[in-house]
């Protein structure tokens, strides 16, 4: 009577596609070339190089109904010929489940609008492809959706020229609306060249119309790299893995090898304060044991905190020169905090705050919104921003009027892992240590805005005399 | 240099169950409870039985940390032997993979708090159940989470005894803390006894304090059904597993099989408008024939809307009964919108409006929102029932006054799918029928009260003279 059934990952985002971002035509439009430019952001930045990032979206009239022709390229790694399959026809796989800032987590954007392509047009995603090597890759897949498998229905290996290519092309038909999400394409656009001022992006629209995000540097930052998990991020199921793969043979060795900032000297401290024997061979430790040690690891405080070194963010020069370009205030200040950690992952919150100039007085305070440099456009009032400007700051302390007064917040918060509160990546949870975060700069900008304006206005009023 | 790799669904929701609702210790309590006893309530009105559910939360000494046994019995359907192991150690398996109104959708919910009972305490879940024959199974399970597989610790089969027992019992031990989440998961209770009130529910907390939530009547709202897709749902990719699947041989015959109220009448008139061959076979199609099929489908406004009957609402009647119950108004009155459709999924909303007496008057409106008779105790302010009160309702216009007036909204929701956004199901998205329909019923029921109000000031006013 009741049907007991598992369902492949492939089956169940198909099912769900609306919590992932494809709720309706436009907004699969925007997810989509959403997904596909942060792809190729990330793969520009994995091999230090400045992104050129073209995007084309073009109406296809062999449809009775609404159908695009969505082409990205760019300049990044490529991927190698063998994992192109599998990075575009298999659901959960990816080379970014590692602890590194980057963009992608889930391994699942980019293939959930080829997933949304195929089941509003049938059609085969186009990809070219070369790491840079003496081949360029081309495939035309579809996803098998049951099994969770790419299922190639073209394959051509070509030469590579010289000088060589090297880069991805990407290509797939869907069905859309432009007409109704055009508005937030553009302005996604516009904040991804304001957060990423080293990426050159251009936008061909189905009318035609070009528009170019100039790049107004080609410095990259500093990029990020991979960092081993830190204690206070670990459980049991974490530590049961690591004990499994390790060739450590003390407790102690296992200990410095695999976890992040971990030294010998507050190693030996630790075991000594939790009476664990140092040459204890790991493998031997029994279930209870682990669970033991994996509380014990979260809860001693004298291990240095994460790294931050490993995050890769804005800058206050950079974040003022984005602001600057984009909305022309009068005034702008930018501030980083040192870096902070919830759970055991690092974090940096950048902010600035914008008044006057090009600023529009709405009657409310603009709020732009960064994760690991993607723009956040949706869902603005679920944010931990949203919460921390309009229900934590009390504005009227720095002689702020948020309704009479043209301000813009601007907030980059960057991690090892950002804490989504969607798969969909639409906004971010108020974890406490972030909204702490968050909340400190803002009164920091908020004090120089207050500075800055009853200065202005002491020189106005000196003036009517 | 990238590491390309697949990880399981097990993995993946491993390593992102905050966003499935398992943040921290004190919500992971919280989603651990509601996740079992919405299994239960389905299993319960899945064989037409009102459902007796004993919950209990007892403190565990063994652990330096805080950690809670949970126990939730039930009078269910039980589970078959050879599926327990699947239905509690696979994520993604289930018998809910179906259009059919149920709490349960993903696959996903009771393994989660098995998962994050094994990862923070390592212990195996303990289940035992039966369907009411000869047997009564008894099984001991991990999760091999990078396989998705169960691990079978223990399995005991005991003659089921006489009269024979039917249901289930589910225990896991996980770390807690009820401190921080007792006011959450009491109103869970509560919530739940009101829109549930044939159900009898029993909560021992971790102080010995014991809950009952009486049921007011032993008579079951008709059950649920199970539905063929509406013609208005379909994409390119169901439709193509349709057509793989069917044994039907004309095309006619196709669509009044597969499809939920398409008849003889219809489909000719909708094989006419598009020049359809009635006789086609449909696995002769052509891929870009499936894509026309598709679309035709969808845009065919001559098919009946879905049948509601498939749907098991409150009913106006219980809803009161329920809202006068737990809250003691002095005046609630209740309206259920006949059934609508949002791409092609039949739903029905129902909304009370209470006033006075026990509703608190707290500066706003107090929301009670449901769905599928799940109490939502989350991200209000991100829910289209809050979006409707808000910002969409002009209470001044009933001479009503949010800020002053002591009013409750109730709000619930039944569907064959239900558009949550998240998947820890916590708020429902704003698509346009369902916000139109909320907005339509609580204008009619703020016009009522209104009517209530005035009347009651004339009388007041009358008093005075
Ligand atoms: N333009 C590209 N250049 C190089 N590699 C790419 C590109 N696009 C995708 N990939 C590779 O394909 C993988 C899968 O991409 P996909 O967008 O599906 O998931 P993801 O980026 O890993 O995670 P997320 O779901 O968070 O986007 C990536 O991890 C990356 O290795
Ligand atoms: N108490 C119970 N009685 C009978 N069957 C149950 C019970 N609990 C779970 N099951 C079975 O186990 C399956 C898996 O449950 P699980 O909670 O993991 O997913 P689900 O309920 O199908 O979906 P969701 O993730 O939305 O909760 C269910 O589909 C149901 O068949
Ligand atoms: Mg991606
Ligand atoms: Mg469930």
């Amino acid at each position: 009577r009741q049907e007991f059934r598992e369902i492949s990952p492939s089956e169940f985002f198909y099912r769900h596609r609306e919590i992932v971002g494809f709720t309706n035509p436009a907004r699969a439009v925007y997810t989509s070339i959403r997904e596909f430019v942060e792809n190729s952001l990330d793969a520009a930045e994995s091999i230090g190089v400045p992104p050129d990032i073209h995007v084309s979206l073009i109406r296809d009239e062999g449809f009775e109904f609404e159908v695009y022709r969505l082409r990205v390229e760019d300049n990044g790694s490529g991927i190698p010929g063998e994992y192109i399959p599998y990075a575009f026809g298999k659901i959960l796989y990816g080379s970014k489940h590692t602890l590194k800032q980057m963009r992608g987590i889930f391994g699942l954007g980019g293939k959930m609008a080829i997933l949304y392509g195929q089941i509003t047009t049938n059609r085969p995603v186009h990809i070219i492809s070369s790491i840079g090597d003496r081949y360029i890759y081309e495939y035309r897949l579809l996803i098998d959706i049951e099994k969770n498998n790419p299922i190639i229905v073209e394959r051509n290996v070509h030469r590579n020229g010289s000088p060589r290519w090297r880069g991805t092309i990407i290509e797939i038909f869907l069905e859309g609306d432009y007409q109704r999400s055009s508005i937030k394409i553009i302005e996604y656009f516009k904040e991804t060249a304001m957060a990423n001022p080293y990426a050159e992006l251009t936008f061909i629209d189905p009318y035609g119309i070009l528009y170019t995000f100039m790049r107004s540097t080609r410095r990259l930052p500093a990029s990020s790299r991979e960092v081993k998990p830190h204690p206070h991020g670990v459980d049991v199921e974490t530590l049961r893995k690591m004990i499994n793969s390790t060739n450590c043979k003390t407790l102690r060795e296992f200990l410095i090898e695999n976890f992040h900032r971990v030294g010998e000297a507050t190693t030996d401290k630790f075991l000594k304060k939790y009476s664990l024997d140092p040459a204890r061979d790991p493998a031997s430790l029994t279930p209870s044991e682990i669970v033991d040690l994996a509380y014990a690891l979260k809860n001693f405080d004298e291990f240095l905190p994460p790294d931050p070194s490993c995050l890769s963010p804005l800058g206050e020069e950079l974040l003022v020169e984005g602001v600057k370009k984009e909305l022309n205030p009068e005034f702008v200040t930018a501030i980083q905090r040192k870096p902070s950690t919830y759970s055991g992952y690092p974090f940096i919150v950048e902010v600035a705050l914008a008044y006057g100039g090009g600023i529009p007085q709405t009657g409310r305070i603009t709020l732009y919104r960064f994760a690991n440099k993607i723009p956040l456009l949706y869902d603005e009032s679920s944010d931990v921003s949203w919460k921390v400007v309009n229900q934590i700051i009390d504005w009227k302390h720095y002689k702020i009027d948020p309704a009479k007064d043209p301000i813009a917040v601007i907030v980059h918060i960057c991690s090892t892992r950002i804490p989504y509160r969607t798969l969909g990546k639409e906004f971010i949870a108020d974890r406490p240590e972030i909204e702490a975060e968050i909340t400190r700069a803002i009164r920091i900008a908020a004090r120089r805005l207050s500075e800055y304006l009853s200065h202005k206005r002491r020189v106005e009023k000196a003036r009517e005399y």
